[in-house]
């Protein structure tokens, strides 16, 4: 029983170490791409396929672009969700996704 | 005895670890494929009109959206740099990020819920480097659930 | 007051780090308690004009 164990403690670790450096790895490719600039350019989505992703007519879709670190805080008060936004890296941009 | 339990403890915890990175990588690879079709789709899109959408049309990223019902009624204020906003809400509402849209859009070939069909399948392994293969196929069949061991 | 900070601004990386605020928000009992308010509160007297 002890050997067997040893065995598979050993194979998870391996498992594990595989995993970290294939995690590592993506996230650098997932910098490298979203840095790009031709990227930059093309990653965008437009206002109909925010409408067709959320189906329901009746939706309001509000969008909200931050800079990095923005910090966003959702409080439960008694009376009603207050949801506030604070930047330190430039101005926030909020607008609604104008119907069809 | 006392080391095959510390031995238990130990496999517990790596499972544990492992399961999480998994995930974690999943995840991962859902992004990577998500961002390289909108950007696939969105060159292919200004190719076929010769020209970029209006720039009043297009959202880019990163974003975040709120939705909610337009009955809700929203108290919004802002700073005058616009570094600063409060809302409040009278009712429900939602918080998505962009990744999110992606996956709805179906820009994640539909990986995120283990349903993809043959073709997607190919054009998805196309868009990951070779050592990320197998985990797509296996994400093809639902979430990863079993440990990959080198060697 | 329960509140929950989230850090936004960033693509990628995180997985969805809005799903527990989208269950504070649509799970608690506020919103049930808020329409029991609506459907309870008795009609406001009309304005005499």
């Amino acid at each position: 029983r002890h050997r067997d164990l040893q065995k598979e403690v050993s194979h998870l670790t391996e498992a594990e170490d595989k995993l970290d450096e294939l995690i590592t790895k993506c996230n650098l490719q997932l910098r490298l791409l979203t840095e790009d600039s031709q990227n930059k350019k093309l990653g965008y989505v437009k206002c109909q396929d925010l409408r067709k992703s959320f189906d329901s007519p009746d939706q309001l879709v509000m969008v909200i672009r931050a800079p990095p670190e923005t910090q966003m805080q959702v409080s439960e008060p008694s009376e009603g969700y207050q949801v506030s936004l604070k930047s330190t890296r430039g101005p926030i941009d909020v607008f609604l996704c104008p119907d069809d | 005895a006392q080391e095959c339990q510390n031995l238990e403890v130990e496999r517990q915890k790596r499972l544990e670890r492992i399961k999480q990175k998994q995930s974690q990588l999943q995840e991962l690879i859902l992004q990577q494929i998500a961002f390289k079709n909108l950007v696939q789709r969105n060159r292919q899109s200004e190719q076929q009109t010769n020209r970029p959408p209006p720039p009043n049309s297009v959202i880019h990223l990163p974003f975040i959206i709120v939705n909610t019902s337009k009955k809700t009624v929203i108290d919004c204020s802002i700073s005058n740099d616009k570094f600063e906003y409060l809302f409040n809400f009278d009712s429900m509402f939602e918080i998505h990020d962009d990744i999110e849209v992606l996956k709805r859009m179906g820009m994640a070939c539909g990986l995120e819920v283990g349903k993809c069909s043959p073709e997607d399948l190919k054009t998805a392994r196309g868009l990951v480097p070779k050592a990320l293969e197998p985990y797509v196929t296996e994400m093809a069949q639902g979430p990863i659930n079993n440990v990959y061991i080198t060697g | 007051r329960s509140r929950m900070l989230v850090s936004i601004g960033e693509s990628f990386g995180t997985t969805n780090k809005f799903q527990k605020i989208n269950q504070m928000v649509n799970s608690s009992d506020w919103s049930s308690f808020k329409r029991t308010l609506d459907l309870g509160s008795a009609p406001k007297p009309l304005k005499r004009l």
